[in-house]
């Protein structure tokens, strides 16, 4: 565990701890794509499959049942709550994701860490799903303009997740002579990619202040 | 089998 790794669990739990303060809390969807909720719980009921066989360290073990049971809990808030249900821009949260998760479920079949095992084929998927997964997401809020800030904090905390997380497997590169892992690179550099044009329309608009709403052209 | 050390990451 390196100092940036463990900022980067805190920042997604931040993320997720603000969504649901948004959707169960506030019982409100607005700005909220299910389209990303959806790939989201994918991402990590598939990742951490290997619950059922591998124990890491309690840490591990319990931040992974925390993002199944928050991803989960989530999407099944903007499915099946009244209030969220009527708050949800269902016809602006129009991303075809079908061209996201086929892809990468073809990529994680033909490029993964070992060809042999069934789980690296899953388990690449999902890494390959996860850099994508917020593309919904910002689709929707470009489509609305303007971002609440709550979920501009949202979409804040999870970016910086991964820029921290791209930090470090810098750091792991450097001090740990077996750690070699190409694919997470260029995904995770990828998906932090996709957040640089929010980060800094995010940047913009909070300089005077944290309450400031963010505004996309 | 081992482990890759990627799979201790969340």
């Amino acid at each position: 565990m390196n100092i940036f790794r463990f900022l980067g669990d805190m920042s997604h739990i931040l993320s997720f701890l603000l969504l649901l303060h948004k959707i169960v809390g506030g019982k409100s969807a607005a700005g909220i794509s299910l389209r990303t909720a959806e790939m989201y719980a994918i991402v990590f009921c598939t990742r951490y499959i290997d619950l059922l066989w591998n124990f890491a360290s309690l840490y591990n073990y319990l931040l992974k049942l925390l993002f199944i049971g928050a991803s989960l809990t989530i999407v099944y808030f903007m499915r099946y709550g009244p209030s969220q249900k009527a708050t949800y821009n269902a016809d602006e949260d129009a991303f075809p994701v079908q061209y996201l998760i086929a892809p990468c479920a073809v990529l994680g079949v033909l490029i993964n860490q070992d060809h042999s095992s069934p789980f690296e084929m899953v388990w690449a998927f999902s890494i390959y799903l996860e850099a994508v997964a917020i593309l919904p997401q910002l689709f929707l809020l470009q489509k609305q303009g303007e971002v609440e800030n709550l979920t501009s904090h949202y979409v804040f905390a999870l970016g910086a997740y991964r820029a921290l997380y791209l930090l470090n497997w810098m750091f792991r590169f450097m001090t740990e002579p077996d750690y070699q892992q190409r694919i997470v690179w260029l995904s995770g550099l990828v998906q932090t990619a996709l957040y640089c044009d929010f980060f800094y329309h995010y940047y913009q608009s909070k300089k005077g202040g944290l309450n400031k709403s963010v505004k996309l052209p | 089998e081992e482990e890759l050390p990627s799979h201790d990451e969340l």
